[in-house]
């Protein structure tokens, strides 16, 4: 019985697809079966984990809006253990199409029923948006982790965040918990970072990873290539950030 | 009769609001009266001028969506000649709202028609989306301005901000035309940001800005202080990039 696992996050640009293509990977390096689902029609998880976006046949938006068999979307990449459902630019009109639809935000918890045993863990990535696709993700998950970026801008959004967590908790998903909040490009020779990393823990106790993702080129660089850090260069700080996420998740999941 | 200019990219965290609050102060010290619509439920150009967002009483929301006058929403900030119609966490239900709204990517454009004639400029800050608050933007705007962070997920979105576009020009505002491509977060070190700056010039060519904005903690700790650059720390690198930017600007504008 898997674990289902939204990253989101509504401010832009703060790792969520970084820290689903890079923790999912390493758990799967760690033996576990793992199955990462990009909801964005960017499709940067997509093509980060090396799918080519053009060749993609079933993709989230056939399961959601089509009604795809999941099973059949399910592709394997490159790291062993790790599976994906590809995304592409047809979720763009996703919000709309559902906007109409009878239990439109339990859309993604029928895809996700139906893989859950198929998985140890399965995380969802999500745009940066409030908008339906993004509560689907929300109404599926058992929890959600949220990246924060180390910026003022990041740490200005959290309360939107709280406050749309919250409010699918109480309409649509009462077993929603927040899985943890990770600290994200961090710099620490920034005074504005270390500001944020103590106002996030001070918010947030014991909720807040202990393992911070530093801010590191080689993360930035890997997909480029098509691949997660551990596979990209597997003695890079990124990826000993990475493992020790992957490891400390683990243990907070009773799991190692 | 003022120019509108949208500042447009569905990939979150490149430097759109920085470059919509930064560009839009450093033209108002260089005595042009300029207007910044923020139209982000984030409404992170709404704090990073220094406006209480809890205090907001009449916003973009209300304009799009309740009638309110757009004059009336119009606010001072303390940089002298910049003004701000102010967002808030309201503007989340617009997109749902407009849906079925008879010409519902219009809506913006009538706001911004009622004040063109008041200001020099005016700058739309839109969120990473590609949905209709972001089309609305798209369809009000003579042009689009498009930051593009020196990152391998900013450059590979590109093409799909470029469809947005041009389905917008073909369908809703044939007179859009690409007001320039920004190069942000530049860091010279990395070996990535240069294969996307010389990607970005030769995919957009004269298109792109020979300014580039570099990468600048003070950039990031201003906000935090509800100031931009050039009211925050005027010797800093990060005002002498935006001041440059306005000056390019308003040559390409023949306005100087
Ligand atoms: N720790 C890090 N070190 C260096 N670069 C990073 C790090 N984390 C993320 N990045 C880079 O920063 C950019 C933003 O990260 P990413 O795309 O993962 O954020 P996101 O929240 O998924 O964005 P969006 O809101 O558009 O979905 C990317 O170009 C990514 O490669
Ligand atoms: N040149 C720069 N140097 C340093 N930090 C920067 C620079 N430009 C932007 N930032 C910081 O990077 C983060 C992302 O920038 P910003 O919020 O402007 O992007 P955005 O595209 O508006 O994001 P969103 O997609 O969420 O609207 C912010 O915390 C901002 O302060
Ligand atoms: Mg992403
Ligand atoms: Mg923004």
């Amino acid at each position: 019985m898997g674990k289902v696992i939204a990253i989101a996050n509504q401010k832009g640009g703060v790792g969520k697809t970084t820290t689903a293509i890079n923790l999912a990977a390493c758990l799967a390096v760690l033996e576990k079966k793992v199955l990462l689902i990009d909801s964005d029609p960017q499709a940067n998880s997509t093509s980060g984990v090396g799918i080519d976006v053009n060749m993609v046949e079933l993709s989230t938006y056939d399961c959601m809006v089509n009604g795809a068999n999941p099973k059949k979307a399910v592709l394997p990449t490159d790291t062993p253990n790790l599976f994906i459902i590809p995304s592409n630019i047809d979720l763009v009109s996703a919000e709309l199409q559902l906007v109409n639809l009878e239990r439109r935000e339990f859309v993604m918890k029928n895809i996700v029923e139906q893989l859950r045993n198929d998985f140890d863990y399965i995380f969802i990535d999500s745009l940066p948006s409030l908008g339906i696709v993004t509560v689907n993700a929300l109404t599926a998950a058992d929890t959600v982790l949220v990246p924060v970026q180390c910026e003022f801008f990041s740490l200005d959004g959290l309360g939107l965040l709280q406050n749309t967590i919250n409010g699918v908790k109480q309409r649509l998903n009462p077993e929603l918990e927040i899985e943890g909040i990770l600290l994200s490009m961090y710099d620490g020779r920034l005074r504005l970072a270390n500001l944020v990393v103590s106002e996030v823990r001070e918010m947030f106790k014991e909720k807040v990873y202990d393992t911070i993702i530093h801010r590191n080129s080689k993360i930035g660089e890997a997909p480029n290539i098509g691949q997660p850090i551990v596979m990209y260069d597997a003695t890079s700080k990124g990826t000993i950030n990475f493992l020790n996420l992957a490891k400390e998740f683990l243990t907070r999941n009773n799991d190692n």
